[in-house]
């Protein structure tokens, strides 16, 4: 989907499901991914973050999707 | 939310810089 990998499509539709000001944590995208390991997590988060996907809310560890709201 | 005037403040910085960054991506690709 529009250039990511199944990885990264699969944590970018999680990230905009959720819809609380603060976003998703870190740790709860892990517990919903149980297939990755948190390097290739957060490797994948940096991706989406630097292509503008995604943001930073409240800390390096909770994030929103620039698609939500 | 519990989240402060600051906190809130914040997020929406970043969140203009993700749009900033992902119209310039989509530019790019143009």
């Amino acid at each position: 989907v529009g250039g990511l990998t199944p990885h990264q499509s699969q944590i970018l539709n999680l990230i905009k499901s959720c819809t609380t000001t603060e976003g998703i944590s870190l740790q709860d995208l892990k517990s919903q991914l149980h297939s990755m390991n948190l390097p290739t997590l957060k490797k994948a988060v940096e991706f989406l973050s630097s292509e503008g996907h995604i943001y930073s809310t409240i800390d390096d560890e909770h994030f929103k999707s620039t698609d939500a709201d | 939310t519990g989240l402060t005037e600051e906190q809130k403040r914040k997020i929406e910085e970043n969140k203009q810089k993700a749009l900033a960054r992902r119209a310039e991506r989509l530019a790019a690709q143009q």
